[in-house]
């Protein structure tokens, strides 16, 4: 499974 | 997102308001490191050199934008706010932007999960991030001048980083591939910068006294 793209946290 | 992602968030916000409501209603930003603000100001701008062009949730979008727009006013009300610049306290502010910025860039280029413009950026404010409260720490050492708002500030910024190492421990057990040692190393260090004053808040919270911190 790929990680998703960029990156989602503040 | 989980509860502690939602609540890391929420208390961040709150310290930044806190600090905004501060200085606009009482119209003065004694004690507040203009320096710290800076760091910050560009911490969010190099972080979401993305905004407009990734788009991971509306949420996501709002607090970033929201996030920008306060650090770029707190700056612009303590540099160029007719009253509130007046209150600031220039000669003890006197920690040198350069020697948190050159090594943060320094290490962002070395150190990084993929060698672009964007990504580098990026890491570079979370190296920043981890390290921009040091101005302040030292303003607030200084002075040992620390009313409520500023101690509150703080308090909530320090919570806003424990929260998120709670979020990333959650993180790591309910998602596959959430391995993200950059984020999580600086993310410790930057706690820890908080564990002297915390130490202190709830010492004067226990024994409900002002906060002052030892000289």
């Amino acid at each position: 499974k790929e990680e998703p793209q960029g990156h989602d946290e503040l | 997102m989980n509860i502690f992602r939602l609540a890391g968030d929420m208390t961040h916000l709150a310290s930044v308001l806190v600090l905004l409501l501060k200085i606009h209603t009482i119209k003065s930003c004694s004690g507040v490191s203009l320096k710290t603000q800076e760091l910050y100001a560009l911490v969010f701008a190099t972080r979401y050199l993305d905004i407009f062009v990734t788009y991971v949730s509306f949420y996501n979008t709002v607090m970033k934008l929201i996030f920008l727009g306060s650090s770029f006013s707190i700056v612009w009300y303590i540099r160029r706010h007719r009253v509130v610049r007046r209150s600031y306290d220039k000669d003890q502010d006197t920690f040198r932007h350069l020697f948190l910025l050159l090594p943060c860039l320094v290490l962002a280029l070395v150190i990084n999960e993929k060698f672009t413009f964007k990504e580098v950026m990026w890491t570079f404010s979370i190296y920043l991030e981890a390290v921009a409260i040091l101005p302040q720490l030292v303003l607030l050492q200084r002075t040992r001048n620390i009313d409520n708002l500023t101690g509150q500030y703080v308090f909530l910024l320090g919570a806003y980083r424990a929260l998120y190492i709670l979020n990333w421990i959650y993180r790591y057990f309910t998602e596959e591939h959430y391995v993200h040692w950059i984020t999580w190393i600086a993310g410790i260090i930057q706690t820890l910068l908080y564990a002297d004053f915390f130490y202190y808040y709830f010492q004067s919270w226990k024994n409900s006294v002002k906060l002052e911190l030892p000289a």
